[in-house]
């Protein structure tokens, strides 16, 4: 299950 | 958060300090590459711009601050502070061999086709392949100083806690961020071989030297 990414890690 | 991520971004940390803690007490950037610094800023503030209109929480915040002004604080040290004891006649690696691929890359490769999301790609495949010209200088010179060693480990002990972070994010969120799985796992294969040298030699009390 592929997501949209929030960009959460660094 | 996990314990992976949390553990791998504290090892990154660690890195920093571990290379602050080098050229302060030997007054020296002998050993580190210049080139590799300087890609690190740049993916630092290609990636954390997002620090001035996305708010994720006060240690992201605080951990974007951090990396983007270690690493400007870092290339400060080498070319003003310490600049005789960088010898950029070792520091050959072409960087510019990695960063046009990366641009070119970002812009097929990205979660949508805006200025922040390709610059984020960007950012991302450039980190994976900003370590080559220490990697790169290392080889050259066959050896290094224990401390660089230990900078190297943090920082690919880093890229490692990342990949158990993913696999945990899969099975308790159902994430997965493939561009930043596929350009993880390079990153962290391109350690293997200073990783071998490192286990068996460093960490045995020996000297860093590769062989001939």
């Amino acid at each position: 299950a592929v997501k949209p990414v929030s960009h959460d890690e660094l | 958060m996990n314990l992976f991520r949390l553990f791998g971004d504290l090892s990154h940390l660690a890195s920093i300090l571990i290379l602050l803690h080098k050229i302060q007490t030997t007054r020296s950037c002998r050993g580190i590459s210049f080139k590799t610094q300087a890609l690190y800023v740049t993916v630092f503030v290609a990636r954390y711009l997002d620090l001035f209109y996305d708010w994720v929480s006060l240690y992201n915040f605080s951990m974007k601050v951090f990396f983007i002004s270690s690493s400007i604080y870092i290339l400060y040290l080498m070319k003003v502070r310490f600049r005789p004891t960088h010898d950029p006649s070792i520091d050959t690696f072409r960087a510019e061999y990695l960063v046009g691929p990366c641009v070119v890359l970002a812009l097929i490769f990205n979660y949508k086709f805006t200025f922040p999301e390709v610059l984020w790609s960007f950012s991302i495949f450039l980190e994976s392949v900003a370590i080559l010209p220490q990697l790169f200088m290392l080889q050259r010179t066959g050896e290094a100083e224990t401390i660089t060693t230990h900078y190297l480990a943090a920082l690919g002990a880093y890229r490692a806690l990342y990949i158990p972070n993913w696999i945990y994010r899969y099975f308790s969120e159902g994430v997965v961020d493939p561009i930043a799985v596929i350009a993880g796992l390079v990153q962290t294969a391109l350690y293997v071989d200073f990783f071998y040298v490192y286990f068996t030699k460093v960490l045995q009390g020996q000297k860093f030297e590769l062989p001939a």
